[in-house]
């Protein structure tokens, strides 16, 4: 799965996500990633993308817990990491990723996960920030 | 100006990648996303444009790179979200576009609907003149026919997928 979040100009967010899902997947099975709310939510208070096991992101709606959370005034790194730390007492580790952007265009990755390589960039930076590899 | 984009490949083990091919292609991405911020266009552009490299790089699980259902088939998913007019769209199991988060983009910009699934998703993708997908990519083939060689239903993750797909007939 891959997915892209961002803040323009104007301070509005999007989301975008696109996945092949699990291989081997049963032919029909629909995962996380057309699920809004699930692998992909924006609002005006911020944007998030999940990514890893479909079945369990759509069960925490984990990209609209997270968004929220920021709406509830947390920074968009602590609603992610709260966000994914409901999800993993839920379903346990190995299980999902996110990356987030709120309004003030802060932006953050947070994985339970052995890695999730992801990256950001702002309109004044030179060199894009990448982390995430094991 | 502000405006910043954010990028992710996946989350997983990521043992058998390349750490320089990948970081170049999320680089690339980021990239993209950002000049649709330079030249005025909207969160919706950037997102869009950065997905659309990943995508197409064929290395990621998505468009190009896609992996394989049990019989050996690209269905793919996407979804996209506007959060300053709170619309969305999306397509699910869809085969026939190169770019399934583009036409997420068509199902949310010129249809009533949020999600478009299966045969109807890909009807539309075809009557806009989408590019069309090319088909698994050599390594995915060969990624799905060491799964398939081994699909003990013992010692994979989705093991009653497994299970209900030979019991079916469905692994060949």
């Amino acid at each position: 799965t891959v997915g892209a979040v961002a803040l323009d100009n104007d301070g509005r967010l999007a989301a975008a996500v696109s996945t092949g899902g699990i291989i081997l997947k049963f032919p029909g099975r629909v995962g996380d990633s057309a699920i809004p709310g699930a692998g992909f939510y924006a609002d005006r208070y911020g944007a998030a993308v999940a990514t890893g096991v479909g079945e369990t992101i759509m069960m925490s709606l984990l990209t609209y817990r997270a968004v929220q959370l920021i709406k509830e005034g947390y920074t968009a790194i602590t609603a992610a990491k709260m966000a994914l730390q409901f999800h993993t007492s839920l379903f346990g580790k190995d299980t999902a990723g996110l990356i987030i952007v709120d309004r003030s265009g802060t932006p953050y990755g947070a994985y339970n996960t052995q890695a999730m390589p992801w990256g950001y960039i702002r309109v004044d930076m030179e060199e894009p920030y990448i982390s995430g590899f094991p | 100006m502000n405006g910043v984009v954010v990028v992710h490949a996946g989350a997983g083990t990521w043992r058998f990648f390349n750490r320089d091919e990948v970081t170049k292609v999320i680089k690339s991405s980021l990239r993209a996303g950002i000049e649709a911020l330079k030249r005025g266009g909207t969160a919706l552009d950037a997102v869009v444009n950065a997905t659309i490299v990943l995508e197409d790089s064929g290395i990621l699980n998505a468009g190009l790179g896609s992996v394989v259902d049990a019989l050996g088939r690209l269905t793919m998913d996407a979804g996209v979200m506007d959060g300053y007019t709170g619309r969305a769209g999306a397509v699910a199991a869809v085969t026939y576009p190169k770019n399934p988060v583009v036409l997420a983009r068509k199902v949310m910009e010129l249809t009533d609907h949020i999600i478009l699934s299966g045969s109807g998703a890909d009807e539309l993708a075809f009557r806009l003149n989408l590019p069309k997908h090319p088909g698994p990519t050599e390594r995915v083939l060969k990624l799905y026919k060491e799964y398939v060689s081994k699909a003990d239903p013992t010692s994979v993750r989705f093991a009653k997928n497994v299970k209900i797909a030979k019991e079916l007939g469905m692994l060949d």
